[in-house]
This record gives C-alpha cells, structure tokens and sequence, in this order.
C-alpha cells in the first residue's frame, strides 16, 4: 500500500 | 516550494498579520467572526499536530508556529481582552459550528488517504478550512456593511486557498505522482464559498464605494 505523500504544504 | 505557494503562504500571513494589526490597534474587534476565529484555531491545531515530530523545514516550522500562534491570541484577544471584548457582537454572531464541525468529523472518518489518527486529523482539518468562514460571511451578511480592514482579511484569506489551487495545479504537472485529492477538492470548496464575496469586494473596489453585501 503506498504511503500517503509527505506534507510539505503549510 | 513555488512561486504560488509561497505566494500562497505570503498572502495567508498577511490575512492574519491584518486582522492581529486590526485589533490589536484599534482595541476592536467589530464586523470580526470569534465563530470563525475559533474553528481557525482548531484547523491549525489539528492540522500541524506533526509540529515536533516531522522537521520539513525552518520555514515549515517558523510559518505553522505563526500560524497557531496568531490564531489563539486572536482567539484570546476576542474573548478574554477586557477593551476588545466588548466590542464583540455575540448577538450576531451567532453561526452554531458545531453543524460544521461534526460533519468534517464524520467525513475525515470515511474519505481520508489513510485511517491513522495524524492522517484522520489532517484531513479534517483541511475539510474544517474549507467551511470556517461561513460564520465570518453569515455576520458580514447580518451587519450588512464592512469595514476595508474587515474586507481585506476576508479577500486575503480567500486569495490564498486561490493561489494553492494554482501550486497543487503547478506541482501535478510538475512533480510526478503528486495526487492529493482531498485537500484538491476541499480547497476548490473553500474557494468557491468565497466566490460571491469576491464578486462584491471586486465591484466595490472598481467602483471606489464601500463594500455592501446583499442581505
């Protein structure tokens, strides 16, 4: 399963 | 980072270094939502949750201690300033969120990328960003007329979620399989909600005459 994206965002 | 994001951010700060400026200088804090302030509060606390454990950047960290920090002493100034205080008009104010919040609840619970505590937070949080301004749009319709600072706050906020639709649209084409579509949908949300604030703030503007919204 992949892994959700890092949040980078604010 | 590009330049629509940090655009993005840039115009974010601004809305709340306005309105911090707002009350802290004129001691008040009319035409301003605590409904709205408050649901702020918690879409900063439940969304930079990852504050101390995930190191991104200085800037990351710098921008979310800001963020919450601006947040709960405008919450803070609103309720508890004995000056500012008195200026708020909880009779008008009188949006109960409590009918926007259980559904974000609900809805992060069931459409979320994963179902971990942090992840269930963060997608409530942007689903709860998405509606938070609607106290803050219900009081501008009931007192009818703003003041340019109150409309300043308003059009910055909803120009920010605008500027990250432009940065999520930049990095799909630019970073491969950036697929983020829940803050996608629940940004386009928040946008749209502003959409006829826009129209008004937009026309009051080219026409040089202060901001009236239609009851």
């Amino acid at each position: 399963e992949i892994e959700p994206l890092p949040k980078d965002e604010l | 980072m590009n330049i629509f994001r940090l655009a993005g951010d840039m115009t974010h700060l601004a809305s709340v270094l306005v309105l911090l400026l707002k009350i802290h200088t004129i001691k008040s804090c009319a035409g301003i939502s605590l409904k709205t302030q408050e649901l702020y509060a918690i879409v900063f606390a439940t969304r930079y949750l990852d504050i101390f454990t995930d190191f991104i950047s200085l800037y990351n960290t710098i921008m979310k201690l800001i963020f919450l920090g601006s947040s709960f002493s405008i919450v803070w100034y609103i309720r508890q300033h004995k000056i500012v205080r008195r200026s708020y008009d909880k009779d008008q104010d009188t949006f109960r969120y409590v009918f926007i919040v259980l559904p974000c609840i609900f809805l992060a619970l069931i459409i979320n990328e994963k179902f971990t505590f942090k992840e269930v937070m963060w997608t409530f949080s942007l689903y709860l960003e998405a509606v938070a301004i609607l106290p803050q749009l219900v009081l501008l319709q009931r007192t009818r007329n703003i003041d340019n600072l109150t409309g300043q706050y308003v059009f910055l906020l909803g120009a920010y979620r605008a500027l990250y639709i432009l940065n999520w649209i930049y990095r799909y084409f630019t970073e491969p399989h950036y697929i983020h579509w829940i803050p996608w949908i629940a940004g386009i949300v928040q946008t749209l909600l502003y959409g006829d604030f826009f129209y008004y703030y937009f026309h009051s503007w080219k026409n040089n005459k202060k901001l009236q919204l239609p009851a």
